[in-house]
């Protein structure tokens, strides 16, 4: 998954 | 959700509950910085908003919330409620240094050209420094009471415990998130010299103190 995709973390 | 990521999170909440009960018991706010306070809101709302659109889950939803909320109540006790304890003219950080090249560079280096998007860079980037204020104002006095040197190791522990998740994420997800990890990486290296203090003195029963 590309990290632009979702930003899962805090 | 790994090991690293999760004890990061927790380190960040026990910052939180460090600083308030600090406040608390001693009925000022003496030693903290009302500048990165108001800059860690801004940091969760241009990141955080993105509660009312994204879902993750409901740890992510709640820590969230938590986030924002406990950081307007914190600049709420510095600002209002322990107001008469705190010193403005130690706290003399020009924030515009800080906020205006974030945003330049949110504009810049970023995964996708739109607002939400840039939201999210800007309070990565402002993150990573918005603890200078507070360490500008340690470095003015010279000194540090030790419940606020607590905070701020829980503080930089926090971030630090994202890079073993970040190398975690890469070896088991195949993740990489160069924005957050470079970032990261520089918040993390300006708690370094803090880091060597605390260790050497505090943890040794010492008072926080930075040669004259």
């Amino acid at each position: 998954a590309k990290p632009s995709e979702a930003h899962d973390e805090l | 959700m790994n090991v690293f990521r999760l004890l990061g999170d927790l380190a960040h909440l026990a910052s939180i509950f460090i600083l308030v009960h600090k406040m608390h018991i001693t009925r000022s706010c003496r030693g903290i910085s009302f500048k990165t306070q108001a800059l860690y809101v801004l940091v969760f709302l241009t990141r955080y908003l993105d509660l009312f659109w994204a879902w993750i889950s409901w740890y992510n939803f709640l820590m969230k919330i938590f986030f924002i909320s406990s950081s307007c109540y914190i600049l709420y006790l510095v600002h209002y409620r322990f107001r008469p304890t705190y010193d403005p003219s130690l706290d003399t950080f020009k924030v515009e240094y800080l906020v205006g090249p974030c945003f330049v560079l949110a504009l810049i280096f970023n995964y996708h050209f739109d607002f939400s998007e840039i939201l999210w860079t800007f309070s990565i980037y402002l993150e990573a420094v918005a603890i200078f204020p507070q360490l500008f104002m340690m470095q003015r006095t010279g000194e540090a009471e030790t419940i606020t040197t607590h905070y701020l190791a829980a503080l930089g522990v926090y971030r630090a415990l994202y890079i073993p998740n970040w190398i975690y994420r890469y070896y088991t997800e195949g993740t990489v998130d160069p924005i957050a990890i470079v970032a990261g990486i520089v918040q993390t290296g300006l708690y370094l010299d803090f880091f060597y203090v605390y260790v050497t003195k505090v943890l040794q029963g010492q008072k926080f103190e930075l040669p004259a």
